[in-house]
């Protein structure tokens, strides 16, 4: 379940259809201050499927559809894709025949929201149940946003035992 | 359930006895659970020990060695369950030359079970990573990809992504 | 009382105002009263804008925003009422290296004002700075300054510090 | 008031009596992680009059005594001194004959505090009162540590007015 890909349109700063390709066993990021790099990061989280707003450093979940610029307007939807490489087979069983896992999630303005598995409509439920098994959850110890790294060790032993029930 | 809780806390925390001493280049770290006898509420202590130094409450660490504790659990948890990729926040930014040079050997070590995202403006970093995404606000307010970068490749060869 | 805090924030407001394109390169930031009318209870809000984005809230500004964006305020209060010195501990920690020297220089500025001492790690902010002071643990544990460099001085004679 | 020099001895990890003279407009403190830099800064607040262990790191006042290491045992006491320049005569008009103002607190192990002030034994409002008009006390913007710059954005509306009144 390595990423091979992330799409976005409409994201936050990402108003253009943008992708990146993580081929590499360590890929780095890089670019001035406010450009739009831990706006990826949140990109990676809300497709994971990402409930809380707050943590997307936001007010309510539209707070992800690109606002506007000073040329420009606001975007009508945000939609972001992740795609999975399955060949390690770690997707759970009903997955097994893909070699490829694309996840999906768009969201209009309007408040219309959408999950999608291979270009098929699902619920959230079933996006969650995806990363559940394979280590990867947005709960997870594989994702430590920016400035957060410092609170694994400051934070009280009940919360601690949380990231080892993930590794159970 | 309790075994398991059990088993997972003595394997994560055997991984991070071995790593604490790699990543302080010495000392002794480990993991104590606050309350033994209730495995299904006890809380994890992080007892670290850094070289020469007495015992040190977690509070007192400096901005680098809380860095570096907080990275030794991670990657404790990551050696007993591997997460198939780990994205990191520019969570260098406290550590000093040295201890950026030890965190990316690791991370490149670690590269065996995971596929690894890095955000930074650490010039190490970089230098150690196989490629180079470029972010930028050429249009203020537009994110676009810019270029780019390979690492093996001494010409830096600069693709603009269309 | 009242009117005293009302010329305070109007004040540092203006420097405020005039601080924040600076570090920005553009953009307008400002301050704003919560309650107008109870100058004693009332709140302060900023209000930031960087060049070609709409206004931010500021919990959805990156790191290097929330950084220049809490330094505009802290000089906006210092020009306002210098104290005689100011200590700051890795404040550029989340800065890129343009942002680093823009910081640097508006310190520089200041310097009419008040003393500095800057804790840092950042090679750019070291090379502006008068004097470094080393602090070492050549013994495990023990804290011992070691070396004092001058800028002007090229050889930057390293003077072992008794 | 500006500081000119600050003494330290049994302080948290400057067991042994260590000098910083600060006599440059911009003064640079570099070392590894761990060695004691943001120390100093304790050093300075504590000096200053900080009574909150909790800010200093520390559970309790005692935990800014040297504790000890592999090569020392514990100190009995921690002193700190700072000396400040008064020839641009801000500090109050009690102290206005004197060029120097070297300020000192003592702890020892048994909880034996002191404050002085060039060398005379005062209360701990005297200290409080020779900084409050200077614009320089603990709690004002002259003092940002490690890690916290970003608190000054993110706090409420509410605390961002105490900035200003110490400013007032
Ligand atoms: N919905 C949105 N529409 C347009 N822009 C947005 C939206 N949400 C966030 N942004 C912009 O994204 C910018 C922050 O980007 P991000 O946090 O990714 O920066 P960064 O590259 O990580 O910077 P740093 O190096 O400082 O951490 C902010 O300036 C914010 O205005
Ligand atoms: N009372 C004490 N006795 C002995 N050592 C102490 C005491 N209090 C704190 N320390 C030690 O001081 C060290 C922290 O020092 P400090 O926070 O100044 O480091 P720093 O130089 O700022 O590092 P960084 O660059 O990582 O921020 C800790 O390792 C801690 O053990
Ligand atoms: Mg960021
Ligand atoms: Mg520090």
């Amino acid at each position: 379940m390595k990423i091979r890909k992330l799409e976005l349109q409409g994201f936050k700063s990402f108003v253009d259809r943008t992708v990146l390709t993580f081929e590499h066993d360590v890929n780095a990021v890089v670019g001035p201050n406010g450009c739009g790099k831990s706006n990826t990061v949140d990109a990676i989280r809300w497709c994971m499927g990402e409930q809380s707003a707050r943590h997307l450093r936001g007010k309510s979940m539209d707070d992800v559809i690109f606002n506007g610029s000073d040329t420009r307007p606001q975007h009508p939807f945000a939609e972001v894709t992740l795609t999975f490489d399955n060949r390690d087979g770690l997707a759970p069983p009903e997955f097994a025949a893909y070699a490829e896992i694309a996840v999906t999630r768009k969201l209009t303005r309007d408040g219309n929201s959408e999950y999608l598995i291979n270009r098929t409509p699902v619920r959230l439920m079933d996006v969650t149940n995806l990363f559940l098994g394979s280590g990867a959850g947005t709960k997870a110890y594989s994702i430590v946003e920016q400035g957060r790294v410092g609170l694994i060790v400051t934070s009280k032993p009940e919360d601690r035992r949380a990231l080892l029930e993930e590794a159970a | 359930s309790r075994r398991r809780f059990r088993e997972t806390f003595d394997a994560v925390n055997a991984h991070f006895q071995e790593l604490f001493p790699r990543l302080f280049r010495g000392g002794k770290g480990m993991l104590q659970l606050t309350d033994d006898g209730d495995l299904l509420e006890t809380g994890v202590e992080i007892v670290a020990q850094p070289p020469g130094k007495k015992l040190i409450n977690l509070e007192a660490m400096s901005g680098g060695e809380k860095t570096l504790t907080a990275v030794t659990l991670l990657f404790a948890l990551f050696l007993h369950r591997p997460s198939p990729f780990c994205l990191l926040d520019e969570v260098e930014a406290a550590l000093d030359e040295a201890n950026v040079i030890r965190l990316v050997d690791l991370v490149r070590d670690l590269t065996k079970h995971s596929q690894f995202i890095l955000i930074t403006h650490n010039k190490r970093t970089m230098s150690m990573a196989d490629v180079l995404y470029g972010v930028t606000m050429q249009e203020p307010g537009v994110s676009k990809l810019v270029s780019v970068k390979l690492r093996q490749d001494e010409a830096l060869q600069t693709t603009a992504v269309a």
